[in-house]
């Protein structure tokens, strides 16, 4: 069962002007970091509950918050996988998805079956070294995606090659 | 020797070959062209001893030491990837400094992807550290920046619009809050930085616009919080690494609002990505 009241109460709290302006003490930051954690993870069910109705899926999704670091344990790992982009604009989408992966080439395709240009670059020395130990992915899978307004749209993408050399840089 | 130059319908970026930094930025279909130079910086942070003031900068209080920036590195590293999707440029300033630029094939925006941090302090100075856009336009000490992600307010170099300034503070007293978009403009040209994060930016010489990312300081500022801004965390015991994106465009005065709008709206709310392993059917 999901909800959103966790993370309502949880952005209540951040209104205070210290959390606002980051004024605050650096254990109250925690506190508010966690509060707001804790909230996401309660409207995560939320969400993914609205989709399986939506979509008529009932399979698990997965949330991967740390993409701006190249880490995702699904992608990196998985030969197959899903990704579903739900649009909150009201007009529509088009959006450049970057995806921590392993293999060197994949085949994506839109809801209809129809092959999506996509590109797999080496995730950049700078990446690598914020995250640390806490991602493995080799490389990055690069796609434009689409989404209607206040909608959303499914992509699938699958391993065609494994570990071949990344492209070498131009300079 | 050749420079690097990523492009797409809508934009061109080169890259000086020599130092790795930008040089010019295209808007290709409406035929304009500026110097742009970006870099980055940092301001040495007040530890409260000064002849004029006893304030150090804290988590309250912007206030650098003096005017005087220090540049992390006069040069990057670069590399160039180019591909049917996205085109981008990686720059490496320092262990502590580095970015990438991006441009997608459909995007009217230049991507820029910082990361900076942790902010060395073993020198025992405390660092605001800043990014700084260094262009053509001629701004004639005006510059705007939204003061709350709606309404974009005109700011002048040393100026207040309702009261006679004293400036006291020739770099923090020129800082304003940018919420979602700062931009810079002459009569041909504006560009506009669109943040994913609300910031301080400023435009201390003609034609300039930076912006604060990141600040690490060893001192109180005793305005209550009672400890100095030196985050940590479990991963990074050593200091906080932060990573952000401002989006550049570069359109006429006039037309420029149609570009950054949308562009706004789209880091604002950002779609959600969900997956799920296997084939869905």
């Amino acid at each position: 069962k999901g909800d959103s009241q966790t993370l309502r109460k949880a952005m209540a709290v951040a209104q205070h002007h210290d959390a606002v302006s980051g004024t605050e003490k650096q254990h109250v930051a925690n506190d508010y970091a966690r509060r707001l954690a804790n909230g996401w993870q309660h409207c995560q069910v939320l969400v993914s509950n609205s989709l399986a109705s939506l979509s008529g899926s009932a399979a698990k999704r997965i949330y991967c918050d740390h993409l701006n670091i190249s880490v995702c344990p699904l992608t990196e790992s998985s030969r197959q996988f899903s990704v579903s982009v739900y649009n909150p604009l009201a007009q529509p989408l088009t959006w450049p998805v970057r995806l921590p992966v392993n293999g060197t080439a994949y085949r994506v395709t839109d809801a209809e079956g129809k092959p999506v240009d996509s590109q797999v670059l080496p995730v950049s020395r700078a990446t690598q070294e914020v995250r640390r130990n806490r991602g493995f992915a080799l490389n990055e899978l690069v796609f434009q995606v689409r989404a209607p307004p206040l909608g959303y749209s499914t992509y699938a993408a699958s391993l065609i090659q494994d570990r071949p050399p990344p492209p070498p840089p131009r300079h | 020797g050749a420079p690097i130059v990523i492009q797409n319908k809508y934009l061109q970026a080169t890259f000086d070959p020599d130092t790795g930094l930008l040089s010019s930025l295209s808007n290709l279909e409406t035929k304009q062209t500026i110097k742009l130079t970006q870099n980055f910086y940092w301001y040495n942070a007040s530890d409260g001893i000064n002849k004029d003031s006893h304030q150090p900068s804290g988590a309250y209080i912007f206030r650098p030491n003096s005017s005087t920036l220090s540049t992390v590195s006069r040069t990057a590293k670069a590399e160039n990837f180019q591909t049917s999707v996205v085109q981008e440029v990686r720059q490496w300033f320092a262990p502590w400094v580095s970015q990438v630029v991006r441009l997608y094939a459909d995007s009217k925006a230049l991507e820029l992807e910082w990361t900076v941090g942790p902010v060395p302090v073993s020198d025992g100075q405390g660092k605001e550290v800043i990014t700084r856009l260094d262009t053509s336009i001629k701004t004639a000490e005006f510059f705007y920046t939204d003061s709350n992600g709606r309404e974009v307010l005109q700011r002048k170099k040393d100026f207040r619009p309702t009261w006679q300034l004293k400036q006291t503070e020739p770099i923090a007293g020129n800082y304003y809050p940018i919420n979602s978009r700062a931009f810079i403009k002459d009569d041909k040209d504006q560009l506009t930085v669109v943040t994913d994060r609300s910031q301080g930016g400023s435009s201390i010489q003609n034609g300039s616009l930076e912006i604060m990312l990141h600040r690490r300081l060893l001192y109180d500022d005793y305005r209550g919080v009672g400890e100095p801004l030196d985050e940590a965390s479990e991963i990074f015991p050593e200091g906080l690494v932060v990573r952000g994106r401002l989006l550049l465009s570069l359109e006429r005065p006039a037309s420029a609002a149609d570009t950054h709008r949308p562009l706004a709206q789209e880091v604002v709310f950002q779609p959600l990505l969900t997956f799920t392993d296997g084939d869905l059917k």
